[in-house]
């Protein structure tokens, strides 16, 4: 990682900040928890403290301004620039300025308030910008309302200022360890042959002929959907996957997601008003016939004919002798349906139709 | 007099303020002797380094791709 020129740093680790004022896009009480959480980001893993005051002025003064405001930075309500802050010091030091005229949102639309504020203060506090994408600190506005993680270069960078944590706390998912036992997944999907195990904002790809798998951020490959999906399968047919999150769907071909997506899965799949989700579902190859697994029932939909084969709802357990819990998972491999269940995976052979192994999950990854 | 097309006019401008704004260009542009060609690649591959690019020294399609994108307006090299 780089250090910021002069290697600038407050002196203290018990620092104040204040809210000068505020964007007519959002509520008070939403700017205020979106400042307080962006402050928590660093708090969580180095000494300092910050503590919000309101008579006087904080060492870091947050605030909105429009156009030339007095420093060398002029907003001009464009994209190109809509927030900057100033390294540590007094006075200006510290400080971090919004532009007035920029929509300022508590979602995935732009610009997210607490994202932003969380890198401008990563500039009060001392660091420059980072040149890896994945982190805070670099310079492109990056949000895609995941679940925020502050990635190991940013941590590594303030903690070279001021040191780690106290008491640090376990980040989530920081970094995903396939071979510890107890691991489930979000989705598990097979594509052109692999597998992909889905776990938050990470893949782990299982590949024949790779001896150990893949592990990155799902956003490499698709920036476009979203993280901890509920299920997902493969179309070989047409060489697409289908994503599920809530009653959503989300078609994808390579890294595109397919014009018109995501859909509802009543109005894409037929299924009835009541079904709200999917736990998993897979695409039997042979017979272009999909499963449906939603509690302990069951939809057979047909790719072919693009609908849902009538007589359906039926009982998991009555067809499937022997998965008779919540289904996490499945996915086909030749004969061979594989449920997944918390940690554990069962093989259900299609042609005797019974459950003929189970094992514990990581042992697709050569642990 | 080569005629530019409206479109390779505004990239121009692009890259100039964005390297203006964020790399200190125009700041040193000032002095006699220097080869403004030459300093504009220099903070072109300045940039194309933090940005993870093909480091070209050019305002290649990528390049102005990720110019145009939005950001923190800290510049990302020191006074």
């Amino acid at each position: 990682y780089a250090i910021t020129h002069n290697n600038p740093r407050w002196t203290k680790t018990h620092l104040t900040y204040s809210i000068l004022n505020y964007t007519p896009y959002l509520s008070k009480a939403v700017v205020e928890d979106a400042i307080a959480r962006a402050f928590r980001v660093w708090s969580d893993v180095t000494p300092l403290t910050f503590q919000r005051v309101f008579e006087e002025e904080g060492d870091i003064v947050l605030s909105f301004h429009r156009g030339d405001h007095g420093d060398l930075y002029t907003f001009d309500g464009s994209k190109y620039h809509f927030a900057h802050a100033f390294l540590p010091g007094l006075g200006l030091g510290g400080n971090v300025h919004y532009d007035l005229d920029q929509k300022w949102t508590d979602n995935n639309e732009d610009f997210n308030l607490f994202y932003v504020t969380a890198h401008e203060l990563g500039h009060s506090l001392g660091l420059s910008h980072s040149n890896d994408e994945e982190a805070l600190m670099f310079p492109s506005y990056t949000w895609s309302n995941k679940d925020f993680v502050l990635n190991q270069d940013d941590i590594n960078r303030i903690q070279a200022l001021y040191g780690p944590s106290p008491n640090p706390i376990q980040l989530t998912d920081a970094t995903l360890d396939p071979c510890n036992s107890g691991l489930t997944f979000d989705a598990i999907i097979t594509y052109r042959g692999e597998v992909i195990f889905f776990k938050d904002r990470f893949y782990i790809r299982v590949i024949s002929f790779l001896p150990e798998p893949l592990i990155d951020v799902i956003d490499l490959i698709w920036p476009n959907l979203p993280g901890k999906f509920d299920a997902a399968y493969e179309v070989s047919g047409v060489d697409e996957l289908r994503f599920f999150k809530g009653s959503k769907v989300w078609a994808v071909q390579e890294q595109n997601v397919l014009e018109g997506f995501p859909m509802d899965i009543q109005s894409f799949f037929g299924f009835p008003s009541n079904v709200t989700n999917i736990d998993a579902a897979v695409c039997e190859e042979e017979t272009g016939k999909t499963y449906f697994f939603v509690d302990h029932m069951y939809w057979r939909y047909d790719e072919n004919t693009r609908s849902m084969d009538p007589g359906y709802p039926r009982l998991i357990a009555e067809d499937f002798p022997g998965i008779d819990y919540k289904v996490d998972d499945v996915i086909q491999k030749e004969d061979n349906f594989y449920f997944f269940h918390q940690s554990i995976q069962y093989r259900f052979n299609l042609k005797t139709r019974r459950i003929d192994d189970s094992s514990d999950i990581n042992t697709w990854f050569n642990c | 007099f080569p005629v530019i097309q409206d479109g390779l006019q505004k990239n121009v401008k692009t890259v100039w303020k964005y390297l203006e704004n964020y790399y200190n260009l125009g700041k040193n542009m000032q002095a006699k002797n220097v080869n403004g060609k030459e300093v504009m690649a220099e903070k072109l591959r300045q940039m194309q380094q933090l940005f993870g690019l093909k480091v070209t020294g050019n305002s290649d399609p990528e390049t102005l791709r990720a110019m145009k994108k939005p950001r923190c307006g800290v510049p990302d090299v020191a006074p």
